[in-house]
C-alpha cells in the first residue's frame, strides 16, 4: 500500500483576508503528516502530526486560534480513530491544552474508555503528563473579534458557519 | 475545525478531528468533532472520513459515518463524499465539508460551505485548494 494523507482546515465563510493563511497552513500540516509516513510512521502517528501542526497555527479554528464561546473562553474537543480495531479516544470541554488531539490520542491508547469530557478529561491529561498553558495563551485576536462580531450581530461564527447565502444558517 | 485522513503503508486507516466548536456558543455546548460517526470515523475495512461545518447537523446526520455505510455499498469515496454532504445540506438546511480516504487511497472532498481549506499529497505533489472545483498543486519540498 502507498500511504497517503489528506487534510482539512475547515469549512465556512472564510473571509478572504483568511485564505492565505489557511492554504499555508493546510499544506504545512500535510507535509507534517506525510513526512510521518514517508519515515514509516502508522496512520494514527500522521494524522496526529497533521492536527498537531494546525492546532498550533492561529489560522484553524482548533487548539490556539480556537473560537471563544460566551463567556469568552476556548473550550475544545478532539477525537480520534483508529481503523485498524474500530478504537477510539475523544475528548470535550477542555481548556487550558494547546493539543487536545495527543490527549484523545492518550484516550484510545490508555484508557478503557472513549469519551472523555470536562474536568475529567483534564484530570486524565495531566495524570498522562500534559502540561496547561494559560488559558489567554490560546486566545487569537481573529478569535475575540469573532466573538465581539457575534454578540453585537447574533453571527454565528464565520470560521464554522457561513453566514453568506446559506439559507438561514445560524 | 481541522481534520487529517490516513492510510499507512500496512493499509491501516486512521482520522483525527480538533476543534474549538462555533463562536459565540453556549458554555458546555458539545459538537459534532468528539461524537465518533459524526465528525470522525475510520474502519480498515472501507475508508476513513474528517468532516467540518455546521456541528448539529453533522451529528444529527451521522455525517462520517454515512460516507463510510455508502462507500462500503460500492459508491466511490469522492461521490460518497459529496451525495452525503448534500444530503445533510438538503434535509438540514446548514452546510459541512468532509474529507474521505477508501482503503485504497481514493480520495474524497467536498463542501457545501463557501470554502473549505484542505491538501493531499500523491507522487511527489500536494494537491489543494479552498474554493469549490479548485485545484492547485506545488511540488513536494
Amino acid at each position: 500500500m502507498k500511504p497517503i494523507i489528506i487534510v482539512h482546515g475547515g469549512a465556512g465563510d472564510i473571509p478572504d483576508s483568511r485564505v492565505t493563511g489557511k492554504l499555508t497552513g493546510t499544506k504545512a500540516a500535510v507535509i507534517a503528516g506525510h513526512d510521518v509516513l514517508l519515515k514509516g510512521g502508522s496512520a494514527l502517528d500522521a494524522v496526529e502530526a497533521a492536527v498537531v501542526s494546525m492546532e498550533k497555527d492561529e489560522n484553524f479554528n482548533a487548539g490556539y486560534g480556537s473560537v471563544l464561546n460566551l463567556d469568552g473562553e476556548v473550550e475544545m474537543e478532539a477525537s480520534i480513530m483508529d481503523g485498524a480495531r474500530l478504537d477510539v479516544g475523544a475528548v470535550t470541554l477542555i481548556k487550558d491544552f494547546l493539543h487536545p488531539i495527543s490527549i484523545a490520542r492518550k484516550v484510545l491508547s490508555d484508557s478503557p474508555h472513549s469519551l472523555l469530557g470536562g474536568e475529567g478529561a483534564k484530570r486524565f491529561a495531566l495524570q498522562k503528563g500534559f502540561e496547561t498553558i494559560p488559558p489567554e495563551s490560546l486566545i487569537s485576536q481573529n478569535a475575540k473579534d469573532a466573538l465581539q462580531k457575534f454578540l453585537k450581530h447574533g453571527e454565528f461564527g464565520r470560521t464554522e458557519i457561513g453566514i453568506k447565502d446559506e439559507g438561514g444558517v445560524g | 475545525t481541522v481534520g487529517a485522513v490516513a492510510v499507512d503503508a500496512n493499509g491501516h486507516v486512521a482520522v483525527a478531528t480538533s476543534t474549538g466548536g462555533m463562536s459565540g456558543k453556549a458554555v458546555g455546548r458539545i459538537g459534532d468533532t468528539p461524537q465518533i460517526g459524526s465528525g470522525t470515523y475510520a474502519d480498515d475495512n472501507i475508508a476513513g472520513v474528517s468532516t467540518t461545518g455546521h456541528g448539529e447537523s453533522i451529528l444529527k446526520y451521522c455525517l462520517a459515518h454515512s460516507i463510510v455505510k455508502l462507500i462500503e455499498s460500492g459508491v466511490d469515496a469522492n461521490t460518497a463524499t459529496k451525495k452525503s454532504v448534500l444530503g445533510m445540506t438538503k434535509r438540514l438546511n446548514n452546510t459541512a465539508g468532509a474529507i474521505t480516504l477508501s482503503k485504497n487511497g481514493d480520495v474524497g472532498v467536498y463542501f457545501s460551505s463557501n470554502r473549505m481549506s484542505w491538501a493531499y499529497v500523491r507522487d511527489g505533489k500536494i494537491y489543494y485548494g479552498i474554493e469549490h472545483d479548485q485545484v492547485l498543486e506545488d511540488a513536494y519540498p
